[in-house]
């Protein structure tokens, strides 16, 4: 268990290991807009899907970035970027700006659920559709 | 691999195209290998079993849980983790952000570094909260950006008390359906309150009885009391704990007096102590026989109510109704007559015939209702006989469905009746 002193577990630490990576940066960002369906997988991510049986894209870490947190991204990027941006900010209520302002950073550091917001599932009409489903055999 | 069910062995898509469970009784259970460290075994089966008991309240499904089946036969398996967790291919990020998520298939996992407390704690995540939106997400319903609703994707600090509000409930009962059945009776309990300067106020309270639970229903929020249905015992001291057959208030200028009838037996019921009398001002015991207290009428009956107008309690057996004068406590004259003739249909056609389950004076709307089964045909009143002169005396109105003006009545199962 964790360790703690006082009665009440006030003083519980947690491990660094085991905090959440705070949001800081364009670069986190982007994943988590990919991690819950404001950014659809790539047309190469959803072949790689169908393949290896799952319907929701680890996140890809090999997306380069600069030392500040910016990532090189083609202007067809950087547009999904700012749409997926402000589809959050639009669900979340907050000033719908495009941009990656700290009202965003912090909603994006709240506590939430896993769940995706949006259908991760390349093709929603699936028989089993499903937010989140391991399929074992790859021909579904 | 965490077990997954069958995908669709259990489930078919509902009208809106959310998949729903295709059945009504489901099976849950704590993982052994998913206990919390951080509140006791008791204390997390406890919260689960009352998550599931608030979305068994405003839908026809209700949830129990199963330690003894095998674990494919049970159909929501719940767990915590953390990090790399239960076979799950989306590990958890530690403390803070993603606290939980909920598998299509009917899997919850929780992750465990964040500080889950109870429903009394002020601090931390509200298990309860958290695990009332993911069973939301297992039975088919996606996040919902409305402030209030229990869907939104991000947590919000513990209200004081949260419940589901009247969209939560129509979005679960669109995959659902409503909660229908039959009640045993309906009624408005009248009772006195006195003000701190003296004067009395006439307040009343509407119920709804089924078998050996009932519901306050608050007609003003169009809904039922949270936490309802509680068994009768609980809040009706000494009437029989497996329900009754009907509830009528005398209430005249001379006399006020409320009773309740099962079988061949009738109690008074002391409103002001909350309780039935063990006897009368003369000295009877109670329960008395029907057929000693109200000379001519039969039991059982299957319903009454107290008719103000005439001063008659009027009784329902079959396919009859027994008019009976409490001025001379005594049948009236004419009396029994077909239900079909004292209260005829305005459609001809459509009419309950006989059987009735509950005869109900609604003070809310000023009328009274004849229940049976899942319907109810609401009685012509005489303001509106005044307007309308062709419309037959006490004529019954085309029926409606309970469910679709008195809501959310629903069942829970059993096993978590006593939470």
């Amino acid at each position: 268990e964790k360790l703690f002193h006082n009665r009440d577990h006030s003083d519980m630490q947690i491990p660094t290991s085991h905090q959440a990576p705070v949001i800081t940066d364009e670069y986190e960002a982007e994943l988590f807009l990919s991690r819950y369906g404001f950014i659809k997988p790539t047309q190469r991510e959803e072949i790689q899907m169908k393949q290896s049986g799952i319907s929701f894209m680890p996140l890809s870490r090999d997306i380069p970035k600069t030392s500040h947190g910016k990532v090189h991204k083609s202007e067809s990027e950087s547009q999904a970027f700012v749409s997926a941006l402000k589809e959050f900010q639009m669900a979340s209520g907050l000033p719908v700006t495009g941009v990656f302002d700290d009202a965003t950073k912090d909603a994006m550091n709240k506590p939430r659920c896993g769940v995706p917001d949006k259908e991760t599932d390349p093709n929603p009409h699936l028989e089993n559709k499903s937010l989140l489903t391991i399929s074992n055999d790859t021909h579904k | 691999n965490s077990s997954l069910g069958n995908p669709t062995g259990n489930r078919n898509s509902s009208k809106s195209g959310y998949m729903a469970f295709s059945k009504d009784v489901l099976r849950w259970r704590l993982i052994g290998e998913g206990y919390s460290s951080q509140l006791t075994v008791d204390e997390q089966r406890y919260i689960f079993r009352l998550a599931f008991r608030m979305w068994s309240e405003v839908s026809p499904l209700e949830f129990v849980e199963d330690t003894w089946s095998p674990l494919e036969d049970v159909d929501i398996k719940l767990g915590f983790g953390t990090g790399r967790h239960l076979g799950c291919n989306q590990k958890f990020d530690g403390t803070g952000q993603e606290f939980a998520h909920a598998w299509f298939l009917g899997d919850i996992h929780f992750d465990d570094d964040e500080h889950f407390t109870g429903p009394s704690s002020h601090t931390g995540i509200s298990l309860l909260k958290v695990a009332v939106h993911e069973i939301g997400h297992v039975l088919g319903l996606p996040h919902i950006y409305r402030p209030g609703s229990i869907m939104q994707p991000s947590y919000l600090p513990h209200e004081s008390s949260f419940e589901m509000d009247w969209m939560d409930r129509k979005a679960i009962q669109h995959l659902y359906g409503g909660c229908k059945g039959r009640f045993s009776t309906v009624f408005d309990w009248i009772r006195k309150e006195k003000t701190p300067y003296g004067d009395v106020k006439i307040r009343f309270n509407t119920y709804f009885m089924r078998d050996g639970w009932y519901w306050l229903y608050e007609n003003r929020n169009n809904r039922t009391r949270y936490g309802d249905p509680v068994a009768l015992q609980i809040g009706w001291h000494g009437i029989p704990s497996d329900g009754v057959d009907a509830y009528v208030h005398v209430w005249s200028r001379r006399r006020e007096a409320v009773y309740f009838f099962k079988g061949l037996q009738f109690w008074r019921y002391d409103s002001e102590n909350d309780r039935v009398f063990r006897h009368d001002s003369e000295g009877r015991r109670y329960p008395r026989l029907i057929s000693e207290g109200f000379p001519g009428i039969p039991s059982p009956i299957d319903s009454a109510f107290y008719d103000r107008r005439d001063s008659h309690i009027y009784f329902f057996r079959r396919a009859q109704v027994y008019a009976f004068s409490v001025e001379t406590n005594s049948l009236a004259s004419g009396f029994p007559k077909h239900i079909r003739d004292v209260f005829p249909p305005v459609e001809s056609g459509d009419h309950p015939d006989g059987s009735i389950d509950a005869a109900y004076f609604s003070y809310s709307h000023n009328a009274l209702f004849l229940l049976k089964g899942t319907r109810f045909w609401r009685v012509v009143g005489s303001r509106e006989r005044w307007r309308r002169p062709f419309l037959p005396r006490n004529g019954l109105m085309p029926h409606k469905e309970v469910d679709q003006q008195w809501f959310d009545i629903c069942d829970v199962h059993p096993t978590s009746l006593k939470l």
